[in-house]
């Protein structure tokens, strides 16, 4: 079982919209998925048609502990299921901040629970920050892709994220790795996205042998800016289901098929 | 004098970007501007060139009293002053976590500086989060403006905003109002963009007349999707010095106008 935390802590730069496309896609291709929504605005929920409303069994009830991982698991499709969140998780931050093993809420939840194995992929839509629910997807994953608009800006948040993933390898999960980073919102044709790109690149190939980025690589897959992936959530639906053919259907298709291939180099 | 917060929680929709063209567009016609990072990030601070090293006044001795306002300021073009951030800032929300007052601190700075009166707009720079820097920004200001990316995830953050504008309207700055929302990122000819204007414009003409919203526009000036505006940030320039004849120059002049025609109504 492969568990992914898809996790940035800028804002706005394709962290739910991969974590949906990308569950979508490997689910397309007959693997067991769960997709887990860590964010109390409850994006990735509204973009597979989840909205969690009173009683439905949502991400908190799992921090809770008043529901198992596998009992707040919902089907919302051929082998895709999601765990949702809403608003009550913002409570959970604060709830949580005082107990002992904060960090490792989710990790022991689905450790605790037979269930979990049958999954092949668990996926985590982190929000757009580095607090606790954030350190739970890292230390429940042992992978960690990053989302990145190859923008100026988008580079200067990167050493940030960089040293909380070492912070937590180091001192909370050993089996942390990011595995790569997804280009998104990409504006084909345009130098800055080439720039920023090869300053990536740059940077990659610069570091540390014992860093959790060691061995991270950016996707070939690229996710071009598609106006149709701005469409899909508002009708509550994955890309491939909502419009096929399209750029952003392609390109998430292509991603997902590269995150296979790596199931044979595991 | 007129003081202006550039504010969204959701991240990436435009804030900086506007904080920055606006105050320019704003200095180049001849008024005196002082432009505040209040970002940890300095996002605001890159984009104009003035990235802060150690010794260089930041917006963070204001926090701590060890300057005044406008011993922070530095002239970074005719007529435009910055303070600029850069990470200390991050400890100032911890350390003011426990004072009293804590958020009325960039109020009362400016309040008990003479120079600052005469200057006819201070503009913040929010950081993407409801926390002491934004809601010292919320009671140093008496106007808010919005940008807002018009996509669907983006309308449902919205609300948490409103609360939000209003809980300090009624507790802490009786003198504050929405002036507008600021289209941002406008991809110009789809039915998505058109669509969530429409749905924007419907919530606001239904606000009840007390809450801070009641007069809150859409900005007739709309910033479309522009390359030039994002490549700016990393030749540390606002958009008029770097490329004046592109659409994102032209969309951030046509704001500047528009902003400024304002005070004639005022
Ligand atoms: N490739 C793309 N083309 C066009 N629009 C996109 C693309 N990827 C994402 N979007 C849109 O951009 C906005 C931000 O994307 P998304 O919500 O996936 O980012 P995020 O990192 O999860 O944001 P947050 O930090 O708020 O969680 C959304 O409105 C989304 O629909
Ligand atoms: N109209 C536009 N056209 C193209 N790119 C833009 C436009 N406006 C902003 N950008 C780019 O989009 C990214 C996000 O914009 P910006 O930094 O202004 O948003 P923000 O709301 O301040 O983000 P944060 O929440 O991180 O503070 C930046 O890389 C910026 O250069
Ligand atoms: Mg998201
Ligand atoms: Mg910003």
């Amino acid at each position: 079982m492969r568990t992914i935390a898809i996790m940035n802590q800028k804002g706005g730069v394709g962290k739910t919209t991969t974590s949906v496309n990308l569950a979508a896609g490997l689910a397309a291709q007959g693997r067991k998925v769960c997709l887990v929504d860590l964010d109390p605005q409850g994006h990735a929920s509204l973009h597979v048609g989840e909205e969690a409303y009173n009683g439905t069994a949502t991400i908190y009830d799992v921090f809770a502990g008043t529901r198992t991982f596998s009992q707040s698991q919902k089907l919302v499709d051929s082998n895709l299921w999601v765990i949702p969140s809403n608003i009550d998780l913002a409570a959970a931050e604060v709830e949580l901040s005082g107990e002992d093993r904060k960090e490792f809420i989710l990790k022991e939840a689905m450790a605790s629970d037979p269930e979990v194995q049958k999954l092949d992929y668990v996926i985590f839509d982190c929000p757009p920050s580095l607090g606790v629910l954030t350190i739970n997807a890292l230390t429940a994953a042992t992978e960690v892709f990053i989302p990145l608009q190859p923008h100026f800006l988008a580079l200067q948040g990167l050493s940030k994220l960089f040293e909380t993933t070492a912070l937590v390898k180091r001192r909370l999960n050993r089996d942390l790795s990011v595995s790569g980073v997804v280009l998104c919102l990409y504006e084909t044709g345009t130098r800055l996205a080439q720039d920023i790109t090869d300053d990536l690149f740059n940077f990659l190939s610069h570091s540390e042998p014992s860093s959790p980025w060691s061995r991270a690589k950016i996707f070939d897959s690229r996710i071009r800016r598609n106006i149709k992936l701005a469409e899909a959530p508002s009708f509550g639906k994955p890309i491939f289901d909502y419009e096929p053919k399209c750029a952003g259907a392609i390109d998430y298709k292509n991603l997902s098929d590269e995150v296979i291939e790596q199931e044979a180099n595991a």
